[in-house]
């Protein structure tokens, strides 16, 4: 089974 | 005062699924918009540069607010052939859409409200991929479309010379493969959903050729080429449970 990850873990918000 | 004409109308309906609403950070060098869908995982990012735009002309700096969902719906209607024109006045709130279809001469003008949009700067750290992959954005778009017809994700695994896209679901499995002539430092494999990669492809109309960077568990990012810029799709990558 594949999950989707966020973004998020990868991209931050400034 | 700010005006910039643009003949790529059709960029607008490339995003509109995946932001409802975006910045444009309107700049003399160009203007720009980076966005994150709802869901946080995917984002678009395009530059556009002054040059691609005739006339362009920006003196200072200016972040319009726009409802993509609402500009669709203008560029839709007046069809392929429109160039659709933004201008700015001193006043910050509102700004102009002009829409003008060369062969009939018709001219449309809207008169828009800026939406206050409270968007975060986002980071987009530089990645080393492991595949960069050039293909005929048409051949990605049909292999997409496709795919998606019958199943949801999709698996792709790129040799030296080709790039396997794979997909299997309740009725069964799928793929389709394709020739490339680009650098690999090794083999890779990587599951994608099939529902962006669709979002992403209807930017097919424009540049001819999509560029698919790959590496395992970091965003992929699929990238078209325009006149004077990019339509740039980052999307995270789904992990095994």
């Amino acid at each position: 089974v594949q999950k989707q990850q966020s973004l998020l873990s990868f991209f931050t918000k400034a | 005062l700010f005006h910039a004409r643009f003949e790529q109308a059709g960029l607008v309906d490339a995003i509109k699924d995946l932001i409802q609403d975006s910045d444009f950070h309107c700049r003399d060098s160009g203007i720009a918009l980076r966005n994150m869908d709802n869901s946080q995982v995917a984002v678009v990012v395009i530059l556009l540069e002054a040059g691609g735009f005739l006339p362009y002309h920006c003196d200072r700096r200016l972040n319009l607010g726009i409802s993509l969902t609402s500009l669709t719906k203008i560029v839709h209607y007046a069809g392929d052939e429109a160039t659709l024109a933004l201008k700015a006045n001193d006043n910050p709130d509102t700004f102009n859409l002009v829409l003008e279809c060369l062969q009939t001469g018709c001219i449309i003008k809207y008169d828009i409200k800026s939406r206050d949009i409270d968007q975060e700067h986002l980071e987009i750290p530089k990645t080393d991929y492991a595949a960069t992959i050039t293909i005929p954005s048409a051949e990605f778009q049909r292999i997409c479309r496709n795919l998606s017809q019958l199943l949801e994700s999709v698996a792709n695994e790129a040799s030296e010379e080709r790039i396997k896209f794979s997909s299997s679901g309740d009725i069964g499995s799928g793929s389709a493969t394709l020739r490339h002539n680009s650098d690999l430092t090794g083999p890779i494999a990587l599951t994608i959903s099939l529902k962006y990669l669709v979002n992403f492809s209807k930017a097919t109309a424009l540049s001819y050729s999509v560029t698919l960077s790959l590496s395992s568990e970091v965003p992929q990012l699929v990238e078209y080429k325009v006149e004077s810029g990019f339509a740039r799709f980052y999307f995270a990558p789904q992990i095994g449970e």
